[in-house]
């Protein structure tokens, strides 16, 4: 059994190790891991141990093994499709973010409701209305639908997405979403951030 | 001591129980709560207990009461300020949130570098040139700033921040900035949830 917490470092880890791997290093400590994205080497080694046996006693770790094994356990090398349901100004800004690709996430189709919207092209995917996406999702087998729609639209578009065979949702409305149990859910709070900064910033005013 | 991630959780607290006051619920029980959020009812208890005594044994916790209570640990009262730097897809985007008003946090001001860009208004502000984000920070005694710059100019971007007295940044581009220790920098990576997906669909598949 692996946390969560675990779970959600090792994408940090693994962009660490890109950017290691672009400037060239061979091999990098876990004092210099831990350095690098502010967690504590004992933390990271405890970590990478619920994997497996990595890098080696006083030397550290090698960077392309260990980014190769890594991206792995996390499924990076199985390039999934990806489509977003919702083209405002969430959901444009995501389709135009270029890391996604880079980690192995292709969108595939764009949808929405609005007539003003549909048949546009955005990075050469023509936004398509909602009444297609199940078709879509089935014959092209799209694993991951990209929730940007308002919140009190989301969950009659999960339903839909549900019945046409998706596995994965990854949700910025706010509104608690009911998927079934086969279904995997990501919700994404982007007030969270926000909200942290406050409470940091009112202790500091005490 | 708080934990960092009962502090992460507070905010989806205090979103529950806007929208438990919203339907008029005067009452609501750690059962319920956990529920709507998806975590364990001790979990609640533990972590508002290390707050203060909320809650009445066996009735529960007071839906007004609470939520005015969490709001002020996290400084939700206090209305602050906040600057968009980086007004691109991302910018664009976060700059039309309105969940960031409801929650206390204005957008007093845009800025950009683009010469198309600068002049022109978004909900209302007008994005002004970097150059003048010193004198601005400073006479309007800016609270937080949002990066959303690309990532080689985001360190530079920061420097000049520090220098105008921000007490706060929330950084969206993907690369670890350096700031003095006095201010409070959350770093937003967005691509963790979607690679939290696929460490997930890829057990699901073995
Ligand atoms: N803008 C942000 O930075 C931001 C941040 C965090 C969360 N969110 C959340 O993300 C969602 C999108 O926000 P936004 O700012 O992009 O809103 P928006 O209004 O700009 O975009 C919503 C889009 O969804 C489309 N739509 C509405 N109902 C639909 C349906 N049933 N099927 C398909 N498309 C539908 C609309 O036509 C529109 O294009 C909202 O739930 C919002 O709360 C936005
Ligand atoms: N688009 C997304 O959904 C997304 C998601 C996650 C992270 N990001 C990150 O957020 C950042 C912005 O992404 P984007 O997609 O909006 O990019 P973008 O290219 O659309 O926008 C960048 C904006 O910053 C401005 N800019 C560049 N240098 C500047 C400087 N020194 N000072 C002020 N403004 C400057 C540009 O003129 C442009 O308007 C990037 O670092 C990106 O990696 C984007």
């Amino acid at each position: 059994f692996v946390s969560k917490a675990t779970i959600d470092r090792l994408p940090l880890y693994y962009r660490c190790l890109n950017s290691a791997q672009m400037d060239g290093q061979d091999i990098i400590s876990s004092e210099e891991l831990g350095q690098r994205i502010g967690i504590t080497p004992e933390q990271i080694r405890k970590d990478l141990s619920s994997f497996g046996e990595f890098g080696k006693k006083g030397v550290g770790y090698y960077v392309n093994e260990l980014r190769r094994n890594i991206g792995e356990i996390l499924g990076l090398n199985l390039n999934w499709s990806v489509v977003i349901i919702g083209v405002g100004h969430l959901g444009w800004a995501l389709t135009h973010y270029q890391n996604f690709a880079k980690m192995g996430f292709q969108i595939k189709g764009l949808f929405d409701i609005d007539s003003e919207k549909v048949g546009r092209k955005i990075t050469g995917i023509e936004i398509k209305h909602l009444n297609c996406v199940q078709d879509f999702v089935k014959q092209q087998q799209i694993d991951i639908a990209v929730i940007t729609v308002p919140a009190d639209n989301a969950q009659q578009v999960v339903d839909q997405l549900v019945s046409s065979g998706i596995k994965g949702i990854w949700n910025f409305a706010p509104v608690r979403l009911v998927v079934p149990e086969h279904i995997s859910l990501i919700n994404e709070d982007l007030t969270v951030g926000l909200v942290s900064l406050s409470y940091y910033l009112t202790r500091r005013r005490k």
